[in-house]
């Protein structure tokens, strides 16, 4: 999935590009700022340079089309084929066909034209689809709520095509591996037996039975969750998982978000208005009571009466002596509560009430 | 179709079109004297391969998951 077969590329590196039509949801100053910002995403990588013109076909033409074009690629309106790209060449060669049917924005609402773009130019100066995740080259929609930047994999192939360019900008990583050194998550929570780390857009199940993680995107499962949860717990007794961003929360069962979430979590939970988020939460199963940790205190929810028990907040390293620095992510596995602060893992016995373990946090992963 | 697990009806035409859409399916069927099922099994491992989903050769709820996500209309491998 490299190259595209037989390698066509451009054998210029002064490019230019024509726009046949608009679409009827955006301004024509939108359309051609989404088409010179996506242009940037390659030129900043590579030698290419990229022009406008006016009285003449560019290399690269833009269009919108509806259904059959004649192209034998016919749109039919579903959101299983909302645009495509021709590779280098002559002719229909790097042009860029868009579905006039779809709706298309400059927000995160489907379908992002920029993002779109950037996409199908990739194919227009010959690549093909990526298998990595993160990569904007990857074959499904995957634009998020985050600051678009080109992935390593997509600069790496690119650059096999072009070479560098004279003012290369920072590569940035591709899917996380779990087993780098000082890796830190976003969230933990325990689901079902296993444990899952969430870090940006991704997660890392980890299965008893399976020598290694299960690392997919997190919007495989959760499509409608958003990414880089500050905390989640899971609450066993009701089968939920429950995610944290900001001072919301989302209730989880299986693949779907409940009805009427996400909520705030002070009229859910009861926590006081100057409460602005959470970092890390756990259910203790036998008692049914979730702690959640802000900063260095912690509070107690009753799980069975769905209230906070009184006397809280409290300094965390007052009951949980040696748990001193911010709790980052934690969850229970048997008679134990996990503490992670940045990459450092504590074992804390909920019976002898002291740490019996500490370590790296990649000894979850067989790295 | 023997490929498929839960064998309903809507899952075998969405995994048969994706397959034909951006695997080759249909032409491939032509080119090889192998049954449906061979080729269908080989197109599905190619597509769990490249969506980082486990290789299985069967049209798993992940795997139909993966395909009814918006995406590109270029294909995921070369004619």
């Amino acid at each position: 999935y490299a190259i595209t077969h037989n390698n066509p590329r451009w054998t210029k590196t002064h490019l230019t590009y024509s726009i046949l039509n608009y679409t009827p949801y955006l301004p024509r100053a939108v359309v051609e700022d989404a088409i010179e910002r996506a242009f940037r995403v390659w030129s900043d990588v590579t030698p290419l340079t990229f022009e406008r013109v006016f009285d003449e076909e560019g290399d690269i033409v833009f269009s919108f089309h509806r259904g059959d074009h004649g192209d034998s690629k016919p749109f039919d309106g579903s959101i299983y084929h909302f645009a495509h790209a021709f590779l280098p060449g002559p002719g229909l060669g790097g042009n860029v066909h868009y579905d006039l049917d779809q709706k298309w924005t400059d927000n995160n609402e489907n379908f992002n034209l920029f993002y779109v773009t950037a996409h199908e130019l990739g194919h227009s100066l010959g690549l093909s689809h990526s298998n990595d995740e993160e990569a904007l080259m990857f074959p499904s929609y995957t634009w998020g709520n985050k600051d678009f930047v080109l992935n390593q994999d997509d600069i790496n192939r690119i650059q096999a095509l072009y070479g560098p360019s004279p003012n290369p900008i920072q590569p940035t990583g591709s899917t996380p591996n779990p087993c780098n050194s000082g890796l830190t998550f976003d969230a933990m929570t325990t689901y079902r037996g296993d444990v899952i780390f969430f870090k940006d857009r991704f997660y890392f199940r980890v299965i008893s039975f399976l020598p290694e993680p299960l690392i997919n995107p997190i919007d495989l499962i959760w499509p409608n969750l958003p990414g880089k949860f500050d905390a989640a717990y899971e609450a066993s007794m009701v089968d939920e998982l429950r995610f944290f961003k900001g001072n919301k929360v989302w209730a989880v069962r299986e693949k779907s978000v409940l009805r009427g979430f996400p909520r705030d979590i002070h009229s859910f939970f009861g926590f006081p208005s100057d409460v602005t988020h959470i970092d890390a939460a756990v259910c203790e199963e036998k008692t049914g009571k979730t702690y959640f940790f802000v900063d260095h205190m912690y509070w107690r929810y009753d799980e069975n009466t769905r209230s906070m028990d009184p006397g809280y907040p409290r300094l965390t390293a007052e009951d949980f002596p040696g748990i001193n620095d911010k709790v980052d992510d934690v969850f229970q596995k048997g008679g134990n509560f996990y503490f992670f602060h940045q990459s450092i893992q504590h074992r804390f016995n909920l019976h002898t009430r002291r740490i019996d373990d500490s370590g790296d946090s990649r000894t979850w992963f067989n790295c | 179709l023997p490929v498929f697990q839960d064998g309903r009806r809507q899952n075998v035409e969405t995994a048969w079109k994706y397959l034909e859409k951006y695997y080759n399916l249909g032409k491939d069927m032509q080119a090889k004297n192998v049954n449906a099922k061979e080729v269908m099994a080989e197109k599905l491992r190619e597509m769990q391969q490249l969506f980082g989903l486990k290789v299985t050769g069967n049209s798993d709820p992940e795997t139909l998951r993966a395909m009814r996500k918006p995406r590109c209309g270029v294909p995921d491998v070369a004619p």
